[in-house]
This record gives C-alpha cells, structure tokens and sequence, in this order.
C-alpha cells in the first residue's frame, strides 16, 4: 500500500483490502475508511500513520488493566466458545498474579470435556498453585462454589475458575453459566469480579455473535484475545469493543505460560501492517 | 436475508428482457457483501463474482422466477460448484492399517474429530484405532484415551513419549497385533507458520505410507483460512478437509476459501461436541448457510 507516495483509488482499495483481510470485517472498514478520507493526508506515509492512529484512538478507551486488589479474594470467571485458549489462559494469568506474589487457587469448573480437569491440574502443578476440583460430570457451580469457599478458608487472593468451552446458540448451556454466577453471588453479590471472554483472533465475524452473547446472558467484563502469535491479525476486535464497550486486558502470544502480553491498543493497530 | 436485498435489487429488472452489466453491478455488490460477512476472503470472493458475472450475463430474464430468485438460484449453483460432490469417501487401498491423519490450528477440534472418525469406523464395520501424536498439549494423551474408551476403540498406549515419528512407527505394530486396520493419527495444534512443526508433519508423510491427510478447520474462522489451508496444503499435501463446529451460527465461508486453494474435498462436518456428532458434507446445505 505504501510502495507509491500519492493516494489514489488504488491505495484506498488496497486500504481496504488489508482491513477486510484483517477481520476487521465490511461495515468498520468502511467506517474508518470514511474517517480516514475526511481527513485529507497528504501522501500514503501519512495516510498509513493516520490508519493506526485511528484504531488506536478507538481502542485506548478500552485498553484497561485488571484491578485485582479490589477485593479479597477476587474472583474470576473465564469463559468463551470452544477450543479459543480459555485453559492455556488461566495458566498464564495464573503466573502473572503468582509473579505479583498473590496466592492464586484454580477451580476446575469443566466437569465435562474428555480430560479437561487433568490439564488444568498439570498447569496448576507447574505452577504451583492449589486447585479445586470434584468428578468428571459434576455440577460446575458446585465446584464454583466449592472452590469459593476454599480460597476464602485459606485466606488465598486470586480465585480463577475454568469453563467447559460452549457455543453461545446453545441457550442450555448458557444457563449453566448463569447458574455458576448466581452461586457465587450467594456468597457476595461482587463474586464474580471479572467474568472474562476469551476471544481466538483467528475467528472471524462470529466473534461479534460470541461476545454480544455472552455480554448479554452473563455480562462479560473484560476480554483477551488469544492467538495473536498466529497470521490473524484479530480485526473483528475493534468491532466488539466499540460496539459493546468492553475492556480489553491481555492478549495470548503463544501456547506457554508466559506467552500472555498486556493488550496495547498502539501494537494492536501496528499488528494491521505486519 | 441476500433473497430480501437481491429483491430490492431486481425490483428494477421486470419488464426488462435480461440480466446485463449495468442492472447485475447491484446485484453482485449485495453477494460481496454477504460473503464477506461469511468471511469467505476477499480475494475467493472477488474470483467468485467474477465467474457469477460470467454465467449471469446475457441470461434470458425467466418468467417463471423472480430475477432475484434466477440471479440467486446461479449464485448458489456456482457455490455448490465450487464446494464440490457430497463424499465421505476414504481412501483404505494399500496393505493395513490404512492410516488417517489429521492436522491443523490450535483447537480446531482434532481429537475430538479423530474420535468421531473412529467412532464412524467402527459403524460402517472397520476396525479402527486411536494414536495420540501429541506430545505437547498437556493431558493430550489421556483426552484421546478417555474418548478412545467412551468409544470402545483401541488406543495405542506409551510411556515415555518420544518423538511422534516414533509413536506413529510403534503404532503401526501395535495395529498388527490388535487387528486394527484403520489408525486414525491425532496431531498437535500447531501454527501453518511454524517451520519446525510443519517439517515435523512431513516427516510423518515421509516415513510412514498415510492414506489420508484431513486438515480440520473451525468453522468459525476467518479470513485466515485461505492462508492456513494453502501452507498445510504446500507443506504435507492434503487429501480432504473437516469443518468443524457448525451446530453453531458461523456462516462458515472458510469452506469456500479452503476448497478453492487447495482442490481438496470437504469430506466431513462436525456438528457438535458428542462423538456421534460427524456428519457427511452437503454442499446445498453450506452454500445456503454461507449465503445467510
Ligand atoms: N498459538 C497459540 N495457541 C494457543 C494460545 N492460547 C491457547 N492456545 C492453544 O489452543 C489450544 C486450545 O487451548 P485450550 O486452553 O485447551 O482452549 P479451551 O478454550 O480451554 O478449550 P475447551 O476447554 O476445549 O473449550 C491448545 O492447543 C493451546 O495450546 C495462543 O495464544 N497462541
Ligand atoms: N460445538 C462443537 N464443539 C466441538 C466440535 N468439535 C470439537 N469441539 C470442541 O472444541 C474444543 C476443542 O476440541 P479439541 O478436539 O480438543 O481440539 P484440538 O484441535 O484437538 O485442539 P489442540 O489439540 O489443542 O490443537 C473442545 O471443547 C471440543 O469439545 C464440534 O463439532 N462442535
Ligand atoms: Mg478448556
Ligand atoms: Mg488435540
């Protein structure tokens, strides 16, 4: 796009193109192409320049970190669709409130995927953190609860509770979240205090479905998009969090425990060109 | 819905003897648009119209049809053409066990797809077994094993797990001793942009004589597919694809992006977490899913 300095109609498709191709999806690249024509940029070095810091400019109201000394212990909940990276997420959470020498205990909420309770156990042993667990097919909001009660007992500061994966058409399954908030609202109507989406940057526009979703049925707090060490550049996001004005805290970069980055909106918005 | 938008459209085409260039320029913006938000790429997209364009033009306006629905009715023609015959066929030829492997993005839904092929298998009267060649994922092995069981399929079962080239050479004795003649390989998620485990999966192609390589793709991705199906296809040569996830709403357009750049037939969807949950490929059913 850059390769010519003067902006003609070639450059504004190729514009579009690289935002289409982004997942930023047909109706925001539109908009942002019409915010960027009004603006009159002299040459394309500038125009590029203006692109990211349009998205940064719409993103940085969202771009938040998580206040977790807000309570005690404070409780989060993470849920999203199937196989986005929830798990692999709270391991690395998990290690980012152990480096700020919190106590942190995992509650082994999917009581249904095929080994779910394993794999979250093996990261909680690397970890070195306690986790809560009960049989395969038991009631996740029994051990929501169960895992509440002893973070609470032990005086622990992080409480983070897994979710088996579910596609947000599956109302069924929807409730079962609900019901997971509403037993740990018994204990404090604060509990959860972040629910929090996680989101693939390799999914295209159902993302918007996902999170409109979710936000509605359980009120989605806060989102981390996952997989951005991938080709995706994870566009759809700037869509989600203007239209449903949700924070974003982390982004995931990799399948390892540190692999976890504080979401900048600047870096998200350079991602467009790299 | 497109058949409401293309109506708006054509309102202006009755009494107009045929489908030309100037009248079918709206037309072909509102398939553009709902492709993409099918999140179909761009670049299949801008080829797709071009053929419609082609087969459009210089149509006899029927009388028998709205012009939207002829127009629509040539749209979904040519999706269902590109997206290929209904087949579940696998290729079983050679000396047992005829071997299966699946590949593709981190969580994309392969282990739980090795367990419905198996699953299938074993339905239509064949003997298969289940090989984890995931030595990464932590507790991949056992989500196999729980699945294999929940199944009654033979897991092949190791210790200490070495390279997945070696599992695989050791799974193929273990097929001979149970009487397995069909092993289903499950790989681990891996990035199409990581060298190092895309040469681990050709040294799989290269060493041990695999009959099929499926690549399983979430439905719900985006306009990454074509990129991702195309190195998988460059790197180990795929024989078909899987569309996972579909008893969701994505729209799926990836399966138009990954047919057309790698040729490969979509032989099967999975349309829910349980392991009956495999159905056949229907391409009228995903052309019109992808339309919206
Ligand atoms: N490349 C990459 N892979 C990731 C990232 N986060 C998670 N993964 C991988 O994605 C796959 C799925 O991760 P999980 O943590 O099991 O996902 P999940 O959402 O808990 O899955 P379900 O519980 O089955 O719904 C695993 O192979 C992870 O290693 C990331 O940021 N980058
Ligand atoms: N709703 C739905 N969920 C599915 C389908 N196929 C798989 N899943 C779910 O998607 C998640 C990921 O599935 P896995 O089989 O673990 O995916 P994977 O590709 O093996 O993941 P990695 O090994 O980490 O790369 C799990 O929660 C599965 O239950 C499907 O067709 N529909
Ligand atoms: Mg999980
Ligand atoms: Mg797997």
């Amino acid at each position: 796009i850059l390769g010519k300095s003067v902006i003609d109609d070639v450059v504004w498709e190729e514009l579009e193109t690289l935002l289409i191709t982004s997942d930023v999806g047909i109706e925001t690249s539109s908009t942002i192409i019409k915010n960027l024509r009004k603006q009159n940029f002299k040459d394309t070095a500038s125009l590029k320049k203006g692109l990211i810091d349009e998205i940064t400019k719409l993103l940085v109201p969202y771009s938040q970190t998580i206040d977790f000394n807000r309570n005690k212990p404070f409780v989060i909940m993470v849920v999203g669709v199937n196989g986005v990276g929830k798990t692999t997420t709270i391991a690395k959470l998990a290690k980012y409130f152990v480096d700020k020498n919190k106590k942190v205990v995992l509650g082994a909420a999917d009581t249904f995927r095929a080994a779910a309770i394993e794999q979250l156990e093996i990261w909680a042993k690397r970890l070195g953190v306690d986790i809560v667990k009960q049989k395969e097919n038991a009631d996740p909001a029994a051990v929501a609860y169960d895992s509440l009660q002893y973070t609470k007992a032990k005086d622990y500061d992080v409480l983070i509770i897994d979710t088996a994966g579910r596609l947000h058409t599956k109302s069924n399954l929807m409730e079962e979240l609900k019901k997971i908030k509403r037993v740990l609202q018994k204990v404090s109507m604060d509990y959860p205090d972040e629910t929090l989406l996680i989101l693939d940057a390799t999914l295209g526009q159902n993302s918007i479905n996902q999170a409109k979703v979710f936000t509605e049925s359980i009120n989605a707090t806060g989102i981390i998009m996952t997989k951005l060490d991938g080709t995706a550049k994870g566009g759809v996001l700037i869509n989600v969090v203007t239209s449903l004005r949700i924070p974003v805290y982390f982004v995931g970069v990799g399948e390892g425990i540190d692999d976890l980055e504080i979401f900048d909106a600047r870096s998200f918005a350079e991602g467009l060109f790299e | 819905t497109l058949t409401d938008k293309l109506g708006q459209v054509f309102k202006k085409l009755r009494g107009h003897g045929r489908i030309t260039e100037s009248n079918i320029t709206e037309a072909l913006r509102e398939v553009r648009i709902a492709l993409l938000e099918a999140d179909v790429h761009l670049k299949v997209v801008k080829e797709f119209l071009e053929r419609v364009k082609e087969k459009a033009l210089g149509q006899e306006v029927l009388t028998s049809v709205t012009p939207a629905q002829q127009f629509i009715k040539i749209v979904a023609d040519e999706l269902v053409n590109v997206l290929g015959s209904y087949t579940s066929e696998l290729d079983f030829s050679g000396k047992p066990p005829a071997v299966i492997m699946l590949v593709g993005l981190q969580g994309s839904g392969k282990t739980t797809q090795a367990a419905k092929l198996a699953l299938f298998l074993r339905n239509k009267k064949r003997k298969p077994g289940l090989v984890c060649l995931d030595i990464y994922r932590p507790a991949a092995y056992d989500q196999l094993k729980k699945l294999s069981a929940q199944i009654s399929v033979p897991f092949f079962e190791y210790e200490k797990p070495k390279d997945p080239l070696n599992i695989a050479k050791e799974s193929l004795i273990f097929a001979d001793k149970v009487g397995v003649d069909t092993l289903i390989f499950d790989t681990a998620g891996r990035l199409h942009i990581d060298q190092e485990l895309m040469d681990e999966l050709k040294a799989l192609r290269n060493n041990i004589k695999i009959n099929e390589v499926l690549l399983v793709v979430d439905s719900m991705i985006g306009q990454e597919a074509l990129n991702v199906a195309e190195k998988f296809n460059q790197e180990v040569k795929l024989t078909g694809l899987i569309l996972t996830k579909l008893d969701g709403d994505a729209r799926g357009g990836a399966a138009l992006s990954a047919k057309s750049v790698t040729g490969v037939p979509i032989k099967f969807i999975g349309v829910g977490e349980k392991l009956n949950a495999l159905e056949v490929f229907h391409p009228h059913r995903m052309a019109s899913r992808i339309l919206g």
